[in-house]
């Protein structure tokens, strides 16, 4: 599968680029934590797109962004 | 309200669209 880049995204409507960005990632969270993949995907898919392309290139800075995201769903559960 | 909203995360299903986007549409 080749890489997504930052000219697909922008060629593709915002509903579409949230779309291709999460099939991205959701399986390289999925190998880190696969219970709450989906949580986790969904949370980061609130960032900035330019964000998430660097996270796709780069696994530690999308490594440390979901261990923060888990942190912050596991505060958040506590919440409730 | 106290900010536990028990939809957040919008979660992401591989296939299926994204519920998260009505967050974030400008």
């Amino acid at each position: 599968q080749e890489p997504l880049t930052a000219s697909m995204l922008a060629a593709a409507p915002l509903k579409e680029q949230k779309q291709l960005l999460g099939e991205r990632l959701y399986p390289l969270i999925q190998m880190l934590h696969p219970v709450v993949a989906g949580k986790i995907t969904g949370m980061l898919l609130e960032i900035d797109n330019s964000e998430l392309l660097h996270m796709l290139e780069s696994p530690e800075s999308l490594h440390a962004k979901v261990e923060e995201a888990v942190a912050v769903l596991q505060a958040h559960q506590a919440k409730e | 309200s106290n900010g536990t909203n028990v939809n957040w995360p919008p979660e992401f299903c591989p296939g299926v669209p994204w519920k998260g986007l009505q967050n974030i549409d400008p």
